[in-house]
């Protein structure tokens, strides 16, 4: 099943910050509950969230729970990290 | 800087709003900056502004100053990396940091070469450093992590000298997305448009909400000489700061001096191929335009190497070398097999007037834009080859070199030497009209910018955008064409993003999207510039939708002149735009119709409004695809 495919990092990207009551990273948190296979995984998965200016975080996924992020509401993209260069 | 900021007419005595300028601050997500530098120190500055809401969290060896307000570094705990800002392993992010904002430095050159006084664009500037990069790379997350913390640190430019190789959906885009909440919050992002030119489609900075921005050359151009045994004297290209000999020297093919690779791989001086004992004391002559290196390394006394395949700019070299065109370099293998003793003498690099100049560096990547082909990417251009500016004295002052000299200034070239001259003219007009949108402001820089000649500049618009940046002039632009969130909301409803989506996207559960025509495209966003796509060898008939607000005379008439050379019929409706007070808005429709368009072809044309005292130009493009 998914825990053995190959976990990658991804930037799950989920647009402005809600107005009101909202805690992003217990949000993030509960989403990647839903997502990853097993409970423990969390906290193997999780990297970091965005939560200042925009809503987001960074995972470690598998290309099966990159699909069932992607079709979570509230989530605009998720992506494979790149890197970038200097120009 | 020590020639840019003169060429674009921001020159030192240039009228200025201390104040304001003083409490401007560039958020730099680049390679972390050199503190210690004399364009970074803090002489003069008061405490940094009561908006500043950010940190100085630079790690290890690294302390603010009320020049550097802010630091802070992302990507630590991977392996190899710094867990600090300080920018001790490139000196990229100590270059454009000092472009956009760098105090004035007296006296400053390299090894006596491009003299004069640097200076930033807003010397009075603060500065907060976000490093991003470290020596494995820029990681997405990191870039985003930044923007995240810059945003909310209430920076007020955002300068992003990076880039991917190729353009990716907004939203998988870490730079696009990111340029979106700056400017949600009234952050203009300056971004390099990249470096994989001059190939079509190349840009990958494509997102309408941030500057994208191509490389211009200034007049200041490098040469460098060689003195032949024979007298004869070729001209070439190279940043070569030794100095001039009083002698000539033996001048020697590379399969001359090569005792393990074959004849082929010899001439061209390709690595491991020059033997250490045969180069000393000599010149090589290589075939390959990096054969400098291999000579370099095996310790001759200089290299005269062949521009080929053919770059039009020069990079510091670290021992006396000169690029010669394919033809020059002809003439000296012809004199190095026709004379016993062929010597040669490589002179120290001058700098000479190059009237040609503005024209885009070959390496500056170009449009079409391939995400949305009706956006013309990149926005416009600025001085980005052979930029002094100040640089961590690193154990080597090149990217390719392991040259053992050490410096506080050198000469880069790059896309990402021309942002920072963006950020700062962005900052620059900031400092006039503080309330003043991201979208205003880059419609002041576009629609004032120098146009620039087609014929020098492969590409066109593609190339070099509106022009070369004006700062003065974008001060008083006359008129803008503002974008605000919803309209880029619109603008990605017309491509295809559904309202759920772009409701996340903008945290207004009001988001929707309007019941838009068939033939609606992002061709109708507000923009500064009109570019449509159209089908090859088919008559068309695009209407451009435009809304301009009056920011020059309360009272004033502005009337429509259309500039082209291509057989095609432009009008403009109405042709008198008259205002009546300040921040009136105005919308007109442009319409051009033609005959049909070859494959991949352009067709290029401009708006200029003018009321006798302001000049408002936006090119207009017609171009098709495969």
């Amino acid at each position: 099943g998914a825990s053995t495919e190959e976990k990658k990092v991804h930037i799950v990207y989920m647009g402005s910050l809600p107005k009101g009551q909202y805690s992003p990273l217990s949000r993030h948190r509960s989403m990647l509950r839903q997502t990853v296979q097993l409970d423990s995984s969390v906290e193997t998965s999780y990297i970091r969230s965005y939560s200042r200016s925009f809503n987001g975080f960074v995972a470690k996924l598998t290309d099966s729970e990159k699909q069932r992020l992607s079709n979570m509401e509230g989530v605009i993209s998720v992506f494979p990290r790149k890197t970038l260069q200097l120009q | 800087t020590t020639r840019s900021w003169d060429f674009i007419g921001l020159q030192e005595s240039a009228t200025r709003n201390a104040q304001a300028e003083s409490d401007i601050i560039i958020g730099v997500l680049d390679t972390g900056i050199w503190p210690e530098s004399e364009s970074f120190n803090d002489k003069g500055f008061g405490p940094p502004p009561s908006k500043w809401k950010g940190v100085c969290e630079g790690g290890l060896n690294f302390t603010c100053n009320n020049k550097i307000i802010g630091a802070r570094y992302y990507g630590g705990s991977r392996p190899n990396s710094t867990q600090s800002a300080r920018d001790g392993d490139d000196g990229h992010g100590s270059h454009t940091a000092s472009i956009a904002a760098g105090n004035r430095v007296n006296n400053v050159s390299f090894f006596g070469l491009a003299q004069g006084t640097a200076r930033g664009g807003v010397p009075s500037a603060r500065i907060a450093t976000y490093r991003v990069c470290q020596p494995d790379g820029c990681n997405d997350e990191d870039i985003l992590a930044a923007f995240d913390d810059a945003i909310a640190d209430g920076v007020d430019i955002i300068s992003i000298s990076l880039g991917e190789a190729e353009a990716t959906d907004f939203f998988e885009d870490t730079i696009a997305i990111g340029a979106f909440h700056a400017m949600q919050k009234g952050i203009v992002t300056s971004h390099s448009a990249g470096n994989q030119g001059p190939s079509y489609g190349s840009t990958a900075s494509v997102a309408p909400w941030l500057i994208s921005v191509a490389a211009s050359r200034t007049d200041r151009l490098f040469i460098d000489k060689v003195v032949l045994g024979d007298g004869r004297t070729l001209v070439g290209k190279s940043i070569n700061s030794f100095a001039s000999p009083a002698t000539r020297f033996p001048l020697l093919h590379g399969k001359e001096v090569s005792s393990q690779c074959s004849e082929n791989n010899s001439m061209y001086c390709n690595e491991g191929c020059l033997d250490k004992k045969l180069v000393k004391g000599k010149y090589v002559l290589c075939k390959s335009n990096s054969g400098d290196f291999e000579a370099f390394a095996a310790g001759a006394l200089g290299a005269i190497v062949r521009n080929e395949p053919y770059i039009d700019f020069s990079d510091v070299v670290a021992l006396p070398a000169v690029l010669l065109s394919a033809k020059e370099h002809d003439l000296v293998l012809s004199y190095v097999n026709s004379t016993k003793n062929p010597q040669a003498s490589i002179l120290k690099s001058e700098t000479i007037k190059d009237a040609e100049a503005p024209t885009i560096a070959s390496f500056s990547s170009r449009g079409p834009n391939f995400v949305t082909p009706d956006i013309i990417k990149p926005d416009l251009s600025a001085p980005g080859v052979e930029i002094l500016a100040a640089y961590s004295p690193l154990d080597t002052i090149s990217f390719t070199f392991d040259d053992p000299r050490r410096v506080h200034y050198t000469l880069l070239s790059g896309t990402s030497m021309a942002c920072p001259h963006v950020s700062a003219a962005a900052a620059y007009v900031k400092t006039f009209h503080p309330d003043w949108s991201p979208s205003a402001i880059k419609s002041a820089l576009m629609t004032t910018a120098l146009p620039m000649s087609d014929a020098k500049s492969l590409g066109g618009e593609f190339a070099y955008g509106s022009g070369q940046i004006n700062p003065v002039a974008a001060v008083r632009p006359g008129l803008v064409y503002e974008a605000l969130k919803e309209d880029y909301i619109i603008m990605l409803c017309n491509i295809g993003y559904d309202a759920k989506k772009l409701q996340v996207l903008s945290g207004d559960t009001n988001t929707t999207c309007p019941k838009l025509p068939v033939t609606a495209s992002p061709k109708d966003l507000n923009y500064p510039s009109m570019a449509a796509e159209v089908f090859p060898a088919k008559p068309f008939n695009v209407t451009f939708h435009r809304t301009v607000t009056n920011v020059g005379l309360a009272t004033s008439s502005y009337k429509a002149k259309i500039v082209t050379n291509s057989k095609v019929n432009i009008k403009v409706e109405p042709e008198v735009l008259t205002f009546k007070s300040l921040n009136e808005k105005k919308s007109f429709l442009v319409s051009v119709s033609g005959s049909g368009l070859p494959v991949k072809s352009r067709l290029s044309a401009s708006l200029v409004w003018s009321d006798g005292t302001y000049s408002v130009r936006s090119p207009i493009v017609l171009h098709t695809q495969s």
